[in-house]
């Protein structure tokens, strides 16, 4: 999960691109 | 499944393309072919001209004024009435050659680094696509991370074709228009990454999808069952056998006449793994050749034991 941590975030919130 | 439902789900895909996706293909096209008016990208062909343009690479709206004054610069500067289309056959090709030498240090890292930027804002676009497809956010976690991570490349790939041309590519929302020769006078290895998604894309064009077909193959590819370390790949099968049934019929009715072109499209899934493996090579190889080179962490993420 740790590898994975901003897909996994992507994934379960919508992350607006500032946050990228 | 019923045709109807079939239909219905080719509807969904499109809308959510729409919504998730600045650039369609059919604005891509219309600006390529000049027919936007008195909108025309800036045209990046050399060192000049990308000092010009580099301030507005990524930027989603460039201011009108400086943006057409430059424009017109460009175009007079070298002869070039509007932009290099497809079918002119001009002498655009060559304008960026011959300048290897002259690089400056660094061009390459920035531009690099833009490509990096907007390349992560796209990863975010297309995991909103993804969730879009009926049932993907009802499989498991882990295999939705695996399936992005392997798939979302070969997405962004498919992506760049409608934006290209043989003698370039718009960036920039279709702001810019880069030309291919001047990627290919950048420094080895920056010059090598984008040649072959030419190639595949100029090939790809030619079988003439809309963004209707194209919201059903990103589909497609994404719900691939064979990438490695799923955990439950029958859901995802099944998935993908519903919107592989979709895109069949939608080519049927959409296509009649062009023979094979279900068929020739899953061709392209194989052409795609193979271009994909050999980018994340590359980068591999920058990411111990360029010391100075910083790579996004959602890249990263991406392409950390990929292939």
């Amino acid at each position: 999960k740790e590898k994975h941590k901003i897909l996994h975030q992507l994934l379960q919130n919508s992350t607006s691109p500032g946050d990228l | 499944p019923e045709a109807a439902d079939l239909r219905a789900l080719a509807r969904h895909l499109y809308e959510a393309y729409l919504k998730y996706f600045p650039l369609t293909k059919a604005k891509a096209r219309a600006i390529l072919s000049g027919k936007t008016g008195e909108k025309v990208p800036f045209i990046i062909h050399d060192m000049k001209s990308l000092i010009e343009g580099e301030q507005f690479i990524n930027c989603k709206q460039i201011p009108v004024l400086e943006h057409q004054k430059q424009m017109s610069a460009v175009a007079v500067g070298h002869g070039v009435s509007g932009i290099p289309a497809a079918h002119s056959g001009s002498d655009f090709g060559s304008l960026g050659s011959g300048i290897g030498g002259m690089t400056p240090d660094g061009v390459e890292l920035r531009l690099f680094k833009s490509y990096q930027s907007r390349s992560a804002e796209a990863v975010r676009e297309v995991t909103e696509f993804a969730k879009s497809i009926p049932g993907f956010i009802d499989l498991d976690l882990n295999d939705q991370v695996t399936l992005l991570k392997y798939g979302v490349i070969e997405v962004l790939i498919i992506m760049m074709s409608p934006l290209m041309n043989k003698d370039g590519t718009l960036i920039s929302y279709g702001q810019i228009f880069m030309t291919r020769e001047f990627f290919k006078s950048l420094r080895k290895p920056f010059c090598q990454m984008m040649e072959p998604k030419f190639e595949f894309g100029v090939k790809f064009n030619t079988l003439e999808l809309d963004d209707s077909d194209m919201a059903l193959f990103l589909a497609v590819i994404i719900l691939s069952g064979d990438r490695p370390g799923l955990l439950n790949v029958k859901p995802i099968e099944q998935l993908q056998e519903t919107v592989l049934h979709s895109l069949e019929l939608q080519l049927k009715l959409n296509h009649p006449d062009s023979l094979q072109l279900f068929a020739k499209l899953l061709q392209k899934m194989t052409d795609l793994r193979q271009i994909v493996t050999d980018h994340v090579h590359l980068i591999e190889l920058l990411k111990k050749t360029e010391v100075d080179m910083l790579l996004h962490p959602l890249l990263q993420e991406i392409i950390k034991d990929l292939y």
